[in-house]
């Protein structure tokens, strides 16, 4: 499980 | 935010905007696969659960709300409002080939296994092939119209400019999403046959793009 990235994209 | 992320959402939007007022405007669907428009509605509405739960901008919360609503409303369209024009012999792509191999490998393949994860991961594969079914009825038809072509064209031309957007924030901020550069790619190589026949058929050739 990778850093959750923060889902700043559409 | 950079410039190919904004061009990116921009042609995004265009694409949706001109189908929508193609199928509004003409009172017809003919030619539009339905089922992408359904698979389209369905990346949205698996990709933004998160719309109430995490606010990142005015942009970015207008925009998801904006692809929601003129996705859903395409949908109506195409099999409610000129359900009569809806070409679905021509439609026959088995949408079940795609879901099922995305389905599985959004629960093989994601940051974690949680069920707002899972269904981005989700709504990140299935993206790369829901214009499949689209495709597959040009082929099948032999043609398109030229708006068709046009709205496929911002299509296709958003993904790859999120490829530039991937590069430059690895550049610049070391933001590397492994899963949508991949995802990515794929849904941007479907188009270059596309792109292609765009460039010779519809920009230097007549309005139509008809296939050989």
């Amino acid at each position: 499980e990778e850093d959750m990235k923060p889902k700043d994209e559409l | 935010m950079n410039i190919f992320r904004l061009a990116g959402d921009v042609s995004h939007l265009v694409a949706i905007i001109i189908l929508f007022l193609k199928i509004w405007k003409s009172k017809s669907c003919a030619g539009i696969s339905g089922k992408s428009q359904v698979l389209f509605a369905l990346v949205f509405t698996s990709r933004y659960l998160d719309l109430f739960t995490v606010f990142i901008s005015a942009y970015n919360t207008i925009m998801k709300l904006v692809f929601l609503v003129l996705s859903y409303a395409t949908v109506y369209l195409i099999y409610m409002r000129f359900r009569g024009s809806y070409d679905s012999e021509n439609d026959s792509f088995r949408v079940e080939f795609l879901l099922v191999p995305v389905t599985g490998l959004a629960f093989l393949e994601n940051y974690a296994f949680t069920p707002l994860e899972i269904l981005w991961t989700f709504s990140i594969f299935l993206e790369a092939v829901a214009i499949m079914p689209q495709l597959f009825m040009i082929t099948k038809t032999g043609e398109a119209e030229s708006i068709t072509t046009h709205y496929l064209f911002f299509l296709g031309l958003y993904r790859a400019l999120y490829l530039a957007n991937w590069v430059w924030r690895y550049h610049t901020e070391g933001f590397f999403d492994q899963i949508a550069v991949v995802s990515g790619v794929v849904q941007t190589i479907f188009y270059c046959d596309f792109f292609y026949l765009y460039v010779t058929r519809v920009l230097r050739g007549s309005g139509k793009m008809s296939l050989p």
